[in-house]
């Protein structure tokens, strides 16, 4: 995923 | 990751920590939501569907296998432990699942990043986390001794959403493309269904009197 994604979020 | 981020997963996991000292040591639920506690294993279920796929980091990893785990055992200890289930008040936790799960269903449905099977079930775990607290806030309202482990999760879980909040502003600032209106609603949401508990928990904490919330 590019940078500036929130999918990393828990 | 930065520092409200970090900041924001630790209380989260804190409060994880509270409620399953609270299972485990004192055997006890009481005033615990189990409606509360079987939609947020439903909001991790549906949201680490990628926990397999796509691989973030470590932490990433371990953070979200911790909070699939203390989902799921928390409501096994609820339904199923032959002691932690008779301190369930099943009579005052009547709030109907089916009323927030099928609108955050449709919902996600029609709002999405994209129209995937996983970017469906994300945001349908985002719509969903933001409601999912609220059968335990009706749940503490009905209660009328407010035990302090109780309090103290759901301040816990509060706290980890407004330093969310922190985070994505800091991220917005920081990160490039970093716009995220489904999230960033969603959680804003969520922070302001616990303003009321915050006022009042805040409130007795600072007058060192015991916990109760207006009928």
């Amino acid at each position: 995923r590019p940078r500036g994604d929130s999918h990393d979020e828990l | 990751m930065n520092l409200f981020r970090l900041a924001g997963d630790m209380t989260h996991l804190l409060s994880v920590v509270v409620l399953l000292l609270k299972i485990h040591t004192i055997k006890s639920c009481a005033g615990i939501s189990l409606k509360t506690q079987e939609l947020y294993a439903i909001v991790f279920a549906a949201r680490y569907l990628d926990l397999f796929v796509h691989f973030m980091s470590l932490y990433n990893t371990i953070m979200k296998l911790v909070f699939l785990a203390s989902s799921f055992s928390i409501v096994w200890y609820m339904r199923q432990h032959k002691i932690v289930r008779r301190t369930y008040d099943k009579e005052h936790d009547t709030f109907r699942h089916q009323f927030i799960l099928l609108p955050c269903l449709v919902l996600a449905l029609l709002i999405n990043e994209k129209f995937t099977f996983r970017e469906v079930m994300w945001a349908f775990s985002i719509y969903l986390e933001a409601v999912a607290i609220l059968p335990q806030l009706v749940l503490l309202q009905r209660t009328r001794n407010i035990d302090n482990l109780a309090g103290h999760y759901v301040f816990f879980l509060g706290a980890y959403r407004a330093l969310y909040i922190l985070n994505w502003i800091y991220r917005y600032f920081t990160e490039p493309h970093f716009v995220h209106w489904i999230s960033w609603i969603a959680g804003i949401v969520q922070t302001l269904l616990y303003a009321d508990f915050f006022y009042y928990y805040i409130t007795s904490w600072k007058n060192n009197v015991k916990l109760e919330l207006p009928a």
